[in-house]
């Protein structure tokens, strides 16, 4: 569920709150820990002229120009994700063992475009 | 939601939902492992060692432990100085292709936690064999394979930990996974006294819980440098 966090002015690319709840899916009889935790996600636009905070490559500084130049002919660049982090999951497998996995990739930390 | 659910489950490494029937008790190593990774301090790790099991210095993303699905080859004392004898079998058939076992250790756990300077003739000694049958329940014979573990101790900690490591990953890559069997008998030096007093020579075995299989493995392509980025 995404927080209904108040629309932030800037609607620049930034990471959005977005908090995974296991219960939420019915997986909390199998799922011993954590209960859920704060995914996150990236939403905003990628404007022209791109700002250093913005964490861009030089071929989206390069897309935004021609995009600012050619609206119809080529897209904004994407806002994504460029820092993510791992957390592990303690959970009961299909044969009753105790498993605790560590999984990359699972927390938004930092969104770029 | 079942389609996104499956998609979920399958990219969590699960090929269904787990439904755990009798769930067992969190083992108190894991919970460690599991704070300690959940720690602020943890979150600033370097991204690469997240495959990494610091606690036993071994490369994995997986951490298992097994119950033990073995029984008492006999419902009573098999013999004066023989105090016990168990079949042992974790059921490593979970393990997907693609993971590498780096470690197994064994852990056989006592309900004692006396730290009392031991009485005179408190020894024991441990053995533990390969098994060279199928661990069917009731085999009357008992064909031990090669020894792997033999040990004296005196029965003071809560728990006995062994590296079986090489065991395991024999188990998991060419040989049958025929199980252990284990033997707690009294030490040689108390033989001799052999008394026919009313307290056995094994009760310092009388603690004994059970048995259980920690087991870390690697999936390479899931962790870090090697993994593709998407």
């Amino acid at each position: 569920s995404a927080y209904n966090v108040p629309i932030t002015p800037s609607n620049l690319c930034k990471p959005r709150r977005l908090y995974i709840s296991f219960s939420d899916v019915g997986w909390e009889n199998w799922i011993i820990a954590p209960q859920g935790y704060m995914a996150n996600y990236c939403l905003g636009e990628c404007p022209f002229p791109l700002t250093a905070e913005l964490n861009s490559t030089n071929h989206a500084i390069l897309q935004t120009m021609v995009h600012s130049l050619d609206p119809e002919g080529t897209p904004q660049p994407c806002c994504v994700p460029v820092r993510l982090s791992p957390i592990s999951i303690l959970y009961y497998d299909n044969s009753d063992n105790v498993v605790l996995r560590h999984y990359e990739d699972m927390v938004v930390d930092e969104c770029g475009c | 939601l079942s389609l996104q659910e499956s998609l979920l489950l399958k990219s969590l490494g699960l090929s269904v939902k787990p439904s755990p029937k009798v769930p067992i008790p969190v083992p108190s190593v894991l919970w460690r492992i599991f704070q300690k990774r959940k720690s602020p301090s943890a979150t600033n790790r370097d991204p690469m060692d997240g495959c990494r099991v610091e606690e036993f210095n071994v490369p994995g993303n997986i951490i298992r432990v097994f119950a033990d699905q073995g029984h008492f080859i006999h419902s009573t004392q098999p013999h004066p100085l023989l105090c016990l004898q168990k079949r042992l079998y974790f059921n490593l058939s979970v393990l997907d292709e693609g993971e590498r076992l780096t470690m197994a250790q064994l852990e056989i756990k006592f309900s004692h936690n006396s730290y009392h300077s031991p009485g005179h003739g408190e020894g024991f000694e441990l053995r533990l064999y390969h098994s060279r049958q199928v661990p069917l329940k009731g085999t009357p014979s008992l064909e031990r394979g090669k020894l792997l573990v033999e040990q004296s101790f005196i029965p003071l900690h809560r728990s006995l930990l062994f590296n079986l490591s090489d065991v395991a990953k024999e188990w998991t890559t060419h040989s049958r996974n025929l199980g252990l069997i284990l033997e707690i008998a009294v030490s040689g030096d108390r033989t001799a006294s052999v008394s026919t007093g009313s307290r056995s020579l094994c009760a310092g075995i009388d603690s004994f819980v059970d048995t259980s299989l920690l087991v870390v493995t690697l999936i390479p392509e899931q962790c870090g440098v090697s993994r593709r980025r998407r």
